[in-house]
């Protein structure tokens, strides 16, 4: 038996916005110590790595370890019909072939059900080896989809260049060129103001704007997103969702042909 | 222009 029961619906819908862009499927692999999906995009370019941890729900019950594969889409479309407030429940039985999503108001005078299938998923789960990253950068998550929304209109890349005195995000296209620079902050008051950069080794990458875009759709769930960066590995986007786990999103870099 | 990596180049499928 599988119940994983959460105070919000709101938070399940932002998580399904932050993925379903990337991702047509997924699965969700549910054990004690919560859920996890691990994901490529189908161009193997980007990897979603969401992790729930249980403490986080409501309630948590796993009797047995379960990978329920599902549309996204589908459930996207049962979300829809939740509202915001209210509570949900996921539910499924050892070695079912539907789970089930439940919603309560509030004042529990309303309450739905919806059942969808699940589904077999080829699995192609990659290893992610411990890197020690040159630059990590801390800054508003409203920022970083701001510029990646800017930059975009430049060009398809973005080059990310992360010294000790700031970040830069740069694109050149057709229309000219656009440099965006962030400095460090130097007192913080609000800390989700910041800009904190901790740097080994100052490092230049270039992105593809379109997928980055894509990892900015998890800005409501977190106000500040974390940039780690290395040479010649892929970047990795982090939105914190607070007391619950967090979305890392892997991008691969351009290279030079 | 660059050209757009794999991300299984860096992580290898497990």
């Amino acid at each position: 038996m599988f119940e994983a029961r959460l105070g919000q619906a709101t938070i399940l819908k932002k998580i399904l916005d932050a993925i379903k862009d990337l991702l047509n499927e997924g699965t969700f692999d549910c054990s004690d110590s919560g859920i996890q999906l691990q994901a490529m995009d189908n161009s193997h370019v980007s990897l979603v790595s969401l992790t729930l941890r249980s403490d986080g729900f409501d309630k948590f019950r796993c009797d047995r370890n379960l990978s329920m594969g599902m549309n996204l889409g589908s459930m996207a479309k049962i979300l829809k019909c939740a509202n915001n407030e209210d509570n949900v429940t996921i539910k499924a039985q050892d070695n079912a072939d539907t789970v089930t999503i439940m919603f309560e108001s509030a004042n529990q005078e309303k309450v739905s059900d919806y059942g969808m299938k699940l589904m077999n998923l080829d699995q192609e789960h990659l290893g992610i080896p411990e890197t020690d990253y040159s630059c990590v950068v801390r800054m508003p998550a409203m920022e970083f989809a701001r510029i990646c929304r800017d930059l975009a209109q430049f060009s398809e890349s973005v080059v990310i260049c992360c010294t000790k005195e700031g970040v830069k995000f740069s694109a050149s296209g057709d229309v000219g060129t656009a440099n965006i620079k962030l400095a460090q902050t130097g007192n913080v008051d609000k800390e989700e103001e910041a800009v904190i950069i901790e740097m080994q080794e100052p490092v230049t990458l270039t992105f593809a704007c379109r997928y980055l875009n894509a990892f900015t759709k998890a800005t409501p769930l977190s106000t500040q997103v974390q940039l780690s960066m290395c040479a010649d590995v892929p970047l990795v986007v982090e939105y914190r969702i607070n007391e619950l786990g967090h979305i890392r999103y892997y991008l691969a870099p351009k290279i030079e042909d | 222009t660059p050209i757009q990596n794999d991300l299984t180049e860096y992580f290898s499928l497990v």
